[in-house]
């Protein structure tokens, strides 16, 4: 049985989580 | 195009650390160290132009956006501000981000990630806070998801993550279930910090010149 994506599966995919724009030019 | 002279006086932001100081404590090397800091200047003087990150400054390096405001960005401007002082200033920025170097230890990575999702300080992650940062990221993304949806999501996090059945996942629920769900940490790592040194070369030139 497939089990629901878990939240923190989600959660990490926000943009405010993505520091490696800070390196970007 | 000037001479330079060996009695040049180095100027550095406040709360300016030595990068031998800082290497010793960190994952970078002094030339690492060295190479964030021309990051630093850069963030750090993008706005407001004192040598510390400020919280608009660090929405404008995350989002290209100033103005910007995002729960989980607000949570690492808040980690990083250790001395929570309301800005980052360099030795702050150079430990935080070590939590990020490829070469950390995981379970540093695992306890960073832990604290950044205990929005509200409590040594717990509870159902609340997790609701919180669901929702947060379902209007970040523009998506509409029904709240009976987004309580069934909770439940079932809840039924993997919280083992001792308390309605709260505790440090060692987390460690356990960063394990089975290694890719919960991949933000916790930046390949780019291994580059670091080609992508902001700092000309050793500025050495600190002894008297």
């Amino acid at each position: 049985k497939p089990s629901l994506m878990n939240a923190f599966e989600l959660i990490s995919t926000s943009q405010g989580l993505n520091l490696g724009t800070l390196f970007e030019k | 195009m000037g001479c330079i002279t060996s009695k040049q006086i180095i100027k550095h932001t406040p709360g300016y650390e030595e990068p031998t100081v800082l290497a010793s404590e960190t994952s970078f090397s002094v030339n690492e160290v060295e190479a964030l800091y021309e990051l630093f200047k850069k963030l750090s003087n993008s706005i407001i132009k004192d040598g510390l990150i400020h919280k608009e400054e660090f929405q404008l390096a995350l989002f290209r956006n100033s103005n910007r405001r995002n729960l989980f960005a607000d949570r690492i401007f808040d980690l990083f501000d250790i001395k929570r002082n309301g800005v980052i200033e360099f030795g702050e920025f150079v430990r935080s981000l070590s939590i990020f170097h490829p070469n950390t230890p995981e379970a540093e990575k695992i306890a960073f990630a832990f604290r950044l999702y205990d929005l509200r300080h409590t040594g717990y992650i509870e159902r609340e806070e997790l609701k919180e940062m669901v929702l947060a990221l379902l209007n970040e993304s523009d998506l509409f998801i029904s709240d009976e949806f987004v309580e069934m999501i909770i439940d079932e996090t809840f039924r993997q993550a919280d083992s001792k059945g308390d309605d709260k996942i505790d440090p060692e629920e987390w460690e356990e279930f960063v394990k089975q769900n290694p890719s919960l940490l991949k933000n916790m790592t930046l390949p780019y910090l291994k580059d670091i040194t080609m992508a902001f070369p700092s000309f050793v030139l500025n050495s600190e010149v002894d008297d």
